[in-house]
C-alpha cells in the first residue's frame, strides 16, 4: 500500500510538468526537480518508482510522458463530479475557484439547507435542497464530496454523503469526523499553513 | 538551512501533541507517531533531530515537553498578527474560522479596496481601507499577510505588504507572484487536494 503523503506529492509533480510544457522544456531530472520544488530528489524518485520506470539514467524525465502518466494514476484522465455541501462564504469562494482552476475536476453540484440559499445561482451553479443529494449523486456519478458547513452540521453531512454513496470526502469543518473505514477522507485547514510560515519570524 | 517540508511538518507533530496531551498521554514513540500520521517514523525522527535531542532511547518522546518545544521553534509562544486583504467571500471565511481556531494566530486586520466593504463588520473586526495598510502594520505589529483578492489585484496587494514590512505571505490568488529574496512567500490551492483525493477513485 502506497502513504498518504506519496499520493498528496503526486499533484505538485504534475502541476511542475505542466509549467514546464508550456516552457518548452522537454526533459528533465530529478534533481532538477528538487531545486524547483525545494524537496529532496532522493524522495522525488522513490515517489515516481512506486508507479513505474519512468526516468532513464543519465537524461531523466519525459515531461509530456510523466504527465500523461501522473494524469492517469491521479485519474485526472476523465471527467470526475464534485459535490459541494454549504453554499456559505467558503462553498461560494471554493467553487466559484474549481471553475477555472481544474480542468478535470468540477463541482457538479453545490448544495444547502438554508432557504434563502436554495435556489441562488453561483457562477454556473444553482444552489440545490441538500435534500436532492442522493438523487444528483446517481444522475451526476458523483464521485467526491466537499464539507464546508459549519462543525455542528459536519457529521450529519457526511453521513449523508456516504449513504448517497460518496467514498471520497474533503472536510473543511473543524471537526473529527468518523468514516467507516472504506471511505478515503481528508481533513484541510489553513491555520496549519500559517502556523508553518510562523518558522519565518524574525529570520 | 532546513528545507521547507521539513518546517510544513512542524504543525503537524504539534496538534498530534496537543491532541495526545488531551487524552492524558505523557510519552509517545516515533512508531506510534508514524502510525497516528501515516508517516515514515524515521522521517518523523530525522525532522525533529534538526532542532535538539528530543527522544530518549526506549522511552520516546516527551508529550508536554515536545510541545512546548515545538511552539518555540514555530514562534507560537507569542502573539502573531495577521493582516488579511480581501473582504470577499474567501477572507470573510478565513476571518471567521481564524478567531476559532488558532490562540496564538490572529486576524489584526482585515482590508478591501471596495468601498462598500470597508466599514462592514466581520466577527470582532471592521473591514478597512487597504490604503490604512502602513499605518496598521505598524500599530498592531503585523508580521505575517494573507491574499484574498482576485488574481489581477494580488501582485500589487503584494507590492503593497512587501513596502508595510511584511515579509511573509500566504497567497491563495492563482497567479505567481515576484517577490524579493528576503519575503517568504507560500502558495495554497485546494484543488491541489482534489487531485491528490481523485487516486482513491474506484479502489
Ligand atoms: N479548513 C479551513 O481552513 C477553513 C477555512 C474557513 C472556514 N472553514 C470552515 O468551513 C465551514 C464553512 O465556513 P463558512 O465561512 O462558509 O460558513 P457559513 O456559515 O458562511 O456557511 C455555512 C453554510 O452551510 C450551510 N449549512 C449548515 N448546515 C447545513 C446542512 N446540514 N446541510 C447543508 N448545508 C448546511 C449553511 O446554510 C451555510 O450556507 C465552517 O465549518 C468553517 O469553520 C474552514
Ligand atoms: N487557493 C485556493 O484554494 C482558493 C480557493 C478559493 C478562492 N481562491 C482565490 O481567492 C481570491 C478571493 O476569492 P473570493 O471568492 O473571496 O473572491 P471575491 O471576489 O468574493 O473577493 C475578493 C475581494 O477582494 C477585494 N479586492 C479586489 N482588489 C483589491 C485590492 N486591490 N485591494 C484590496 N482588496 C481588493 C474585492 O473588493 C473583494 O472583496 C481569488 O483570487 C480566488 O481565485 C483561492
Amino acid at each position: 500500500k502506497i502513504s498518504n503523503s506519496v499520493i498528496r506529492r503526486l499533484p505538485i509533480y504534475l502541476r511542475l510538468m505542466q509549467l514546464l510544457k508550456v516552457q518548452g522544456i522537454t526533459t528533465i531530472s530529478s534533481q532538477d526537480m528538487g531545486v524547483r520544488l525545494d524537496m529532496n530528489p532522493a524522495q522525488i524518485r522513490k515517489d515516481l518508482a512506486y508507479f513505474g520506470e519512468f526516468g532513464r539514467k543519465g537524461v531523466g524525465y519525459e515531461v509530456e510522458y510523466l504527465e500523461r502518466k501522473l494524469r492517469q494514476i491521479l485519474n485526472l484522465d476523465r471527467q470526475i463530479n464534485v459535490a459541494l455541501i454549504g453554499a456559505g462564504h467558503l462553498g461560494i469562494a471554493l467553487s466559484n475557484y474549481a471553475r477555472f482552476q481544474s480542468e478535470r475536476i468540477s463541482i457538479a453540484g453545490l448544495f444547502d439547507a438554508d432557504p434563502n440559499k436554495i435556489g441562488l445561482t453561483v457562477g454556473s451553479l444553482v444552489v440545490q435542497n441538500f435534500s436532492e443529494l442522493t438523487n444528483m449523486v446517481q444522475t451526476k456519478n458523483i464521485q467526491m464530496g466537499i464539507i464546508a458547513v459549519p462543525a455542528i452540521a459536519a457529521q450529519d453531512v457526511c453521513d449523508s454523503l456516504i449513504s448517497a454513496g460518496v467514498k471520497i470526502i474533503l472536510n473543511f469543518a473543524p471537526i473529527n469526523l468518523r468514516v467507516p473505514k472504506e471511505v478515503v477522507l481528508r481533513n484541510t485547514d489553513f491555520t496549519t499553513e500559517l502556523q508553518s510560515l510562523a518558522f519565518y519570524i524574525d529570520e
